[in-house]
């Protein structure tokens, strides 16, 4: 079985970024598990939008395109500053 | 861009002088990075922006560290570079550069200025992110000759969308005027209008390397290839080299001093980057030709011999770059010393060790030590047809 090598650390850097640059927002049901579908959604439009492979999951490569150095405008058109 | 027609409501845009200037750079650097980055988009736009040294400008312009008053905060070292707000009163236009980042002015160790800010300017004028990976507006860092950058055509179309082309006329002209605190700077360039090389065969005027990069020119364009882009750019040569003639007949780079010469008619020019050197453009007569020579059809400087081969009509000569001089025993038949590549070169030029002669739209793919040709191939293929 393919081991991950995605660390918790990782996982919580990568909630920061999709918030940060995808508009993801918190789930107010902790219990809920649309909060993971809403992850992985998230996920997979910032996979779409860098051209990499769409598996919904945080992956080395997904995670490695996050910590490229970039702009700090989200990438989604509707998070507007205000 | 952001939708809902996001941009300013006039062309005249102010920016503001820089009252925290990061350490990394001299502060003469950090405003040429700055004028530069403004001046890409001016030039393919009715755009001019105006520098304020006192009072509220559109695009202000601060270095500043993890907090900073806007809600955003930066990160720290690497990560987020830089951010802009769209156009919009108070901090619409704002620019903001973290300065926990190491900036440079032109060095790829570093993060150099002038890229970062000529994209963050993108979002204060109203583009946001572009998924073409080969754009400015691309989200994430990529180090980009500043000296050879020429704006993407995703870019130019998305500007342009918004504000229109440059209706001036097809030249670059930057003016220092004077106000009452004697810091203004208008830009003016106009927006190239670039004709489509895919729908017909393309018969290049010349091609050149410069630092690793290709340019491809044909009549008053050439399109730009660079490793850091599958599909080349296009733009006008005088967008490129201002001081540049309006077409080229032959073009080379020096790999020893790095220059870019460009011949037209019986004058050639050197350029180092994108300024041309003292006491150019010169007759071909001081490269040493005879005068008899009215233009060069190609050039290309051979890297295995150290020489630069020089064709005109159906003969070619050999000029030693160390020397400085024609090599004697030339000029000679091409058809004869070059055998395969037919009896007259429109272009030439060498990339990863080989050698292509292009004549009407196909070129030859040469082993010049072998004198052999290897492949026929279209002009077109570099240009991403």
């Amino acid at each position: 079985v393919p081991v991950s090598k995605v660390t918790v650390q990782d996982e919580g850097f990568a909630k920061g970024y999709l918030k940060r640059f995808f508009n993801l927002t918190e789930e107010k049901d902790p219990l809920s598990r649309k909060g993971a579908d809403r992850m992985s959604k998230k996920l997979s439009e910032m996979q779409k939008f860098f051209g990499l492979r769409i598996t919904g999951t945080l992956d080395d490569n997904t995670l490695e395109m996050m910590k490229k150095p970039r702009c700090g405008v989200a990438d989604e058109n509707i998070a507007r500053y205000s | 861009t952001f939708g809902d027609g996001l941009k300013w409501s006039k062309n005249t845009v102010t920016y503001s002088r820089i009252v925290d200037y990061t350490p990394d750079l001299s502060q003469a650097e950090v405003d040429d990075s700055i004028r530069r980055a403004l001046e890409v988009w001016a030039k393919v736009t009715p755009l001019t922006f105006t520098k304020l040294t006192s009072g509220t400008a559109d695009i202000m312009i601060s270095f500043a560290r993890l907090s900073h008053g806007d809600n955003y905060p930066f990160d720290g070292p690497d990560g987020t570079l830089a951010h802009a707000f769209a156009p919009s009163p108070d901090i619409g236009g704002d620019a903001h550069f973290d300065d926990d980042e190491t900036f440079t002015f032109r060095s790829s160790t570093g993060y150099v200025l002038f890229l970062v800010a000529a994209h963050e300017f993108g979002h204060s004028l109203g583009l946001s992110h572009s998924e073409d990976r080969s754009a400015l507006m691309y989200p994430l860092y990529s180090y980009k000759d500043p000296d050879t950058f020429v704006l993407p055509q995703d870019d130019v179309r998305g500007i342009q969308s918004l504000y229109g082309s440059n209706p001036s006329g097809d030249t670059t002209t930057t003016t220092t005027g004077s106000s009452p605190s004697g810091d203004t700077t208008t830009t003016t360039t106009q927006a190239p209008t670039i004709p489509d090389v895919c729908s017909s065969p393309v018969e290049f005027d010349a091609v050149t390397t410069l630092k690793g990069e290709m340019f491809f020119f044909k009549d008053s364009y050439l399109w730009h290839s660079s490793s850091q882009s599958s599909t080349p750019q296009k733009s006008l040569i005088s967008s490129f080299w201002p001081n540049a003639p309006t077409s080229v007949d032959a073009a080379y780079e020096n790999p020893g001093t790095g220059n870019v010469l460009l011949f037209k008619g019986n004058q050639y020019w050197q350029f180092r980057g994108k300024t041309v050197l003292p006491d150019y453009p010169k007759r071909l007569s001081d490269f040493g030709f005879p005068s008899s020579v009215p233009k060069v059809d190609a050039a290309v400087h051979v890297s295995s011999i150290s020489r630069t081969l020089l064709f005109v009509n159906n003969k070619y000569w050999s000029y030693n770059e160390g020397w400085r001089r024609m090599d004697r025993g030339y000029p000679k038949f091409i058809h004869r010393h070059l055998p395969g590549i037919g009896h007259r070169v429109d272009a030439a030029f060498e990339n990863r060790g080989q050698l292509y002669f292009s004549s009407g739209s196909r070129q030859t793919e040469y082993h010049y030590q072998r004198r052999r040709a290897l492949h026929t191939l279209m002009n077109y293929l570099w240009l991403g047809c």
